[in-house]
């Protein structure tokens, strides 16, 4: 009942479908536009082989800082964070416990927000993939009426049925049917013989065969 | 002679048409289905950026704090210079050996122009800046820049979309209720012949 023609009175299919095709496009557009590009990459804790160390590289690429989380990994840059300067200077010492205890705190909390920065990534993917099924599903209707042109009362125009044998180069055993869906180009299905003109299933293999191929065409 | 006289034709156009508006209905459907889902990520998304918000508001409070405890560890005198030297001196090519070896295996590069930046970085640095953490305050500043760039990009977008989604729903296919029956005639004129193919309907605009 989503779209019983009548109640909508005077349209036509381009009038009712251009618009959908124009905003999904303009949606998905808006949506992917460098995208991937704008995800936010995290920086590693660790600088292990195991994982993804794109960001990690990208970052030495960028900012030699990069390089100053290996020091764990030499004994004389760990002795210089170890050295205990309290001696000469205490109020500088006492400084520097608050900056330690700060940035712990700021790094703990960095942390949280990177979790819930992430989920809200997430969503916008999210978002971003169920633009894409909405332009996958509704792709092909739109481009169906960006091909109208005329007003005609069938969605489905039949326009020549052959056998092997009226026409030898159908197959045998095959009935074909060549049609156009609005104002596409004809479309040439087959359907076997088994399945009768005369039988209900005949139109309804052809139809759904003719739409598959309009379909696969559109995504292409 | 054509095989299939040109009545049978119709009327199996007629049936292929039935089955076409068959799937244009469905695909109609999957719309509004997808829609609903695209509301109910836009909610959850709506709720996640109220955390978001309150989280970034505590982080910044505390980069604040470590920015500030950091500008008067830096207006102090320097202490202990000569002993972080000495190590600074010894804790640099170890420093850029690791770094080297791991661009060089992780990131399959060349590590020619890497090491040289990373060398100049170094002698640039003091030891003091290195001894006080300088290094993850940066860190956490950068990340922060970036990651508000990327926020504002990303509700930029999103108010985008949303836009041109709400145009969409707002439509006149979408608003004109099934339920009212001063429009909704299930039969038509002509059942066989939708009225959207109207010939009148240009005319009627």
């Amino acid at each position: 009942n989503i779209m019983p023609f009548p109640m909508y009175g005077p349209m036509n299919f381009q009038d009712m479908f251009q618009p959908f095709f124009d905003m999904i496009h303009r949606a998905q557009q808006a949506m992917d536009g460098q995208f991937d590009g704008l995800l936010f990459q995290f920086p590693m804790e660790e600088f292990t082989e195991g994982n993804d160390n794109r960001s990690v590289c990208k970052e030495i690429r960028h900012n030699s800082t990069g390089c100053l989380r290996m020091k764990d990994q030499c004994a004389k840059c760990q002795e210089i964070l170890s050295v205990d300067c309290s001696a000469s200077s205490p109020e500088q010492s006492q400084l520097r416990e608050e900056l330690s205890s700060s940035l712990q705190l700021a790094e703990q909390l960095s942390q949280q927000y990177d979790e819930l920065f992430r989920s809200y990534q997430q969503k916008m993917l999210n978002t971003s993939a169920l633009l894409k099924q909405l332009n996958e599903q509704f792709n092909w209707v739109s481009q169906l009426a960006n091909l109208t042109q005329r007003e005609d009362p069938f969605s489905l125009q039949v326009t020549t049925v052959a056998s092997h044998s009226s026409d030898s180069s159908v197959p045998s055993g095959f009935t074909k049917v060549v049609l156009r869906l609005f104002d596409s180009d004809p479309i040439s299905v087959t359907v076997p013989e088994e399945v009768s003109m005369n039988n209900p299933k005949f139109m309804e293999t052809v139809a759904e065969k003719a739409l598959q191929e309009y379909r696969q065409k559109s995504r292409v | 002679e054509p095989a299939v006289p040109s009545r049978e034709l119709q009327e199996m156009s007629t049936e292929g048409s039935k089955y076409v508006n068959k799937e244009i209905k469905n695909a109609f459907k999957e719309v509004k289905h997808i829609k609903s889902l695209m509301d109910h990520t836009n909610d959850e998304r709506k709720s996640l950026l109220l955390s978001l918000e309150k989280a970034k508001k505590k982080k910044e409070d505390a980069l604040t704090d470590t920015k500030d405890t950091e500008m008067k560890l830096k207006a102090s005198e320097n202490v202990c210079n000569e002993t972080m030297t000495a190590l600074w001196e010894e804790c640099k090519p170890c420093l850029k050996q690791t770094c080297m070896k791991f661009y060089a295996r992780v990131c399959r590069s060349s590590s020619g122009l890497v090491g040289h930046q990373l060398e100049e970085f170094l002698n640039q640095s003091s030891p003091f800046y290195f001894w006080m953490n300088g290094d993850r305050i940066d860190s956490l500043l950068e990340n922060d820049r970036q990651q508000a760039h990327v926020l504002d990009t990303m509700e930029d977008r999103f108010s985008q979309v949303s836009r041109i989604m709400d145009e969409l729903f707002h439509s006149r296919f979408f608003t004109r209720d099934l339920l009212d029956p001063h429009h909704f005639s299930p039969f038509g004129p002509n059942p066989r012949r939708p009225l959207y193919f109207n010939p009148k309907s240009r005319l009627a605009r």
